[in-house]
């Protein structure tokens, strides 16, 4: 049986980003070329389901999202210059 | 453990601490025996002492809304809860507190300062987040019970890679420091196993492993996190899928949730299911998907209760070996899963064809958590 994934709005995605963006130094690529391979948000989505020991996909699944959701500490996962 | 970076620690042991504000949630001698019980939850295992002062101190504890003077707002209800800097002058060392959370004392009602404030002033102190779903410095909140909360291994070994431990020796030697068990240990001998809604869920004292229906690996996570309320360290669990329950026993206890939602009414007393007061605790118990019976095993017994019609079935108790006569000793977790029986005795375990009851493997006990 072909199950769908369960679709993500764009709210989930913008949500994640900002996550990514605020625990796990996660930089928009800017620029006209992007590199081929894995995206910067797959591999920073990577990182973070390693981290909190998720299963790792590079994809915003279930898990994953409500990972995000839980009340945390706001001080970044990943340690940044700040 | 990890720590913020490498000269990122106070370099002297008596640090001075300031309340800029206070939460109106909480009543000010609340707010300050939860801060200073934070505070002391390191002093305890470091030489580190914390002293309440009104001039310039190291640590200033606020609590701010959205903007609050630094460059990183917080965000209203839930999400993020606090946060604080690493040591240094000025900010350095800083706990800050978002203040439209509902702080609480000890209720499970809002978040424990406590608890919260503890989490943050580890960072103050110069420690970075943990990737230990048990540690304290693990970065999302779990709930627990302020007065027996002990400081995890994990989190003692941290801080005391930057300071030392406390010359004083152990403030409470007869506390055992929780630590978070490996799913690979081959001494591991889990507490017991349940199915929910396709997926398998491991327990071993505070902790269990989930594991997902199109996984095969298992997520580490504490009890707390899936089912608040839930007793840790628990005898025995089981699934029945036709209610979409899972009941998790301890002691002559037992508890039950719909999925991860508590069932009201509960916890109730064991004898629910006809198990006699001889029964002080179960080891062990596994729904029959086929039969609708439970087999509970209780010492050297197995009892069978029929869920449909609330008795215990005929000729039950009876021994455990004259059913499963390879099992040598206590039966210590079970669950049925495909139409066969695992069931656990110490560090291995027994796979029985559910319909015959016959013998068809012997594994490792961590069979399932794909070591």
């Amino acid at each position: 049986l072909c199950v769908p994934l369960p679709q993500r709005t764009n709210l989930d995605e913008q949500f994640a980003e900002k996550y990514l963006r605020t625990f796990f130094n996660f930089k928009e690529e800017n620029g006209s070329v992007v590199r081929r391979g894995i995206s910067p948000l797959s591999q920073k989505l990577r990182e973070m389901q390693e981290f909190f020991g998720l299963e790792i996909t590079g994809r915003l699944d279930s898990d994953t999202l409500k990972m995000m959701s839980k009340p945390r500490c706001g001080v970044p996962d990943i340690k940044t210059s700040a | 453990y990890s720590i913020s970076g490498n000269d990122l620690k106070w370099k002297k042991n008596h640090l001075t601490y300031r309340i800029e504000n206070y939460s109106p949630d909480m009543s000010v001698a609340e707010i300050e025996q939860s801060i200073d019980k934070a505070l002391q939850v390191w002093a305890k295992v470091t030489p580190l002492r914390f002293s309440k002062v009104s001039s310039d101190p190291d640590i200033k504890v606020l609590f701010g809304g959205q903007y609050h003077g630094d460059s990183y707002p917080f965000d209203g209800p839930d999400g993020t809860l606090a946060h604080a800097f690493a040591p240094g002058p000025g900010i350095g060392g800083d706990a800050h507190f978002d203040e439209d959370e509902l702080f609480t004392f000890r209720s499970q009602k809002g978040y424990v300062l406590f608890l919260v404030a503890a989490h943050e002033f580890g960072h103050s102190l110069g420690l970075s987040h943990s990737q230990d779903p048990g540690a304290l410095m693990f970065p999302v909140y779990t709930f627990h019970d302020p007065d027996t909360f002990v400081l995890p291994q994990d989190d003692v070994s941290g801080i005391q890679s930057l300071y030392g431990p406390n010359p004083e020796g152990p403030v409470d030697p007869g506390v055992t420091r929780p630590t978070t068990p490996d799913a690979c240990d081959s001494d591991l001998v889990l507490d017991a196993v349940t199915t929910l809604r396709g997926e398998m869920y491991f327990f071993k004292g505070r902790f269990l492993w989930r594991r997902p229906s199109q996984s095969d690996l298992p997520q580490q996570s504490l009890i707390a996190n899936f089912w608040r309320g839930a007793p840790v360290n628990i005898d025995a669990a089981f699934e029945n899928p036709e209610s979409d329950r899972v009941f998790l026993f301890k002691d002559r206890q037992v508890w039950a949730f719909r999925g991860y939602d508590p069932v009201s009414g509960y916890p109730k007393s064991i004898s629910t299911f006809g198990l006699p007061m001889t029964v002080r605790k179960i080891d062990a118990a596994l729904y029959d998907e086929q039969s609708g019976k439970i087999l509970f095993f209780a010492g050297n017994m197995q009892y069978r209760y029929d869920e449909a019609k609330k008795t215990m079935d005929e000729g039950f108790p009876k021994r455990i070996d004259l059913t499963f006569p390879d099992i040598p000793g206590k039966v210590t977790a079970a669950f049925e899963y495909r139409g066969f029986a695992y069931i656990y005795s110490g560090r291995v375990m027994f796979e029985y064809s559910m319909g015959s009851k016959r013998l068809f493997r012997l594994l490792d006990n961590n069979y399932f958590l794909t070591c």
